[in-house]
């Protein structure tokens, strides 16, 4: 059987550090973090993962608008690592190599 | 992942796609999201729960779009991706595809988005419009476009399948996904042509296979008949 996925409403006219708080209307929010860590520790092997973590956090600042704003909005609603949600949000880049 | 966009005799574009991923937990984090501005769906899209970019999309009586994973063959140059990402700030390929959706006027506009802003690494961009012959998939390098190849429906062209291969190569002779989705569309025929005949096609083995997440189909044209579903998975 396949299943029709939920719709969510995202606002562009909210700021973007709030405007994917819908989310957890529809996700629980210990499955989105235990999902997130799961598909990062399928991708990423632990060691590399803790020794990028700092890295990657600091590369927040070249990421840009409105995409840093959601992502911080997001690490935040979730209360998981802005590493963690940067790292998932570039995994297409990251498994290409 | 498999894309094809497709034209019936009438001169509808339809456009369908299979997202492949090997993380069963993705179909439970996925979401259908409307983009509101003034409150009014400006675009829509497919995506997860935590993810901000899109890899299938729909600007609503404009064009639709999603994107096939491209392979780098050479893997030492992953350093390119660190490069091309942060030093030279470009864009993730999911990113580039939302701000397409929020940006482009119309199928040609999308088209040469989606063809010359630079990304951080290569992707395939299938891209369907509103009129007869607006369809194409957009084989991408970081820099720039490595091959446009339109449909062609004067010329009998009147799909074309995209998985994760350069279309002018062979695929891997363990990979039939191009050579079923091919056989299935000719066997519909341009007559019989639709979003649920493509759904059809988009079904079968192994194009359809142990990692699809989910199928989605979709018509600019039609922005109401945009249709999502999660796959199960064997």
């Amino acid at each position: 059987a396949e299943l029709a996925p939920p719709t969510l409403n995202i606002s562009l006219d909210e700021d973007p550090e709030v405007r994917w708080k819908p989310l957890l209307t529809v996700f629980d929010k210990d499955f989105l973090n235990k999902a997130g860590a799961q598909v990062i520790d399928s991708t990423v092997p632990k060691w590399v993962h803790h020794a990028i973590a700092p890295v990657v956090s600091a590369l927040e600042k070249y990421v840009p608008q409105p995409y840093a704003g959601e992502i911080r909005g997001m690490a935040s609603h979730f209360g998981g690592k802005i590493s963690d949600v940067i790292l998932l949000n570039f995994a297409y880049e990251i498994s290409a190599f | 992942c498999t894309s094809i966009v497709a034209q019936d005799k009438s001169g509808n574009v339809y456009h369908g796609r299979n997202l492949d991923y090997p993380h069963p937990i993705l179909m439970n984090l996925t979401m259908n999201v409307d983009f509101l501005k003034n409150g009014e769906v400006m675009y829509r899209g497919t995506s997860f729960a935590g993810y901000v970019g899109l890899w299938t999309g729909q600007s609503p009586n404009k064009f639709t779009v999603s994107g096939d994973e491209r392979r780098s063959k050479r893997w030492y140059n992953w350093w390119k991706n660190i490069v091309s990402a942060f030093l030279l700030g470009r864009s993730p390929v999911s990113w580039l595809v939302r701000e397409t959706l929020e940006g482009a006027e119309d199928f040609q506009d999308a088209v040469m988005h989606l063809s010359k802003i630079p990304i951080i690494t290569g992707v395939y961009y299938i891209v369907g419009g509103v009129r007869p012959g607006e369809g194409v998939v957009i084989t991408r390098d970081r820099t720039g476009p490595a091959d446009i190849w339109p449909l062609d429906p004067l010329n009998g062209r009147w799909y074309r399948v995209e998985t994760n291969y350069d279309h002018w190569l062979p695929p891997p002779a363990t990979d039939h996904r191009r050579e079923v989705a091919n056989k299935a569309l000719n066997a519909t025929g341009q007559e019989q042509i639709n979003l649920e005949t493509l759904y059809q096609v988009l079904s079968l083995p192994p194009v359809c296979n142990g990692i699809t997440i989910y199928t989605t189909t979709m018509s600019a044209a039609h922005p109401d008949e945009y249709r999502s579903l999660i796959r199960q998975q064997s």
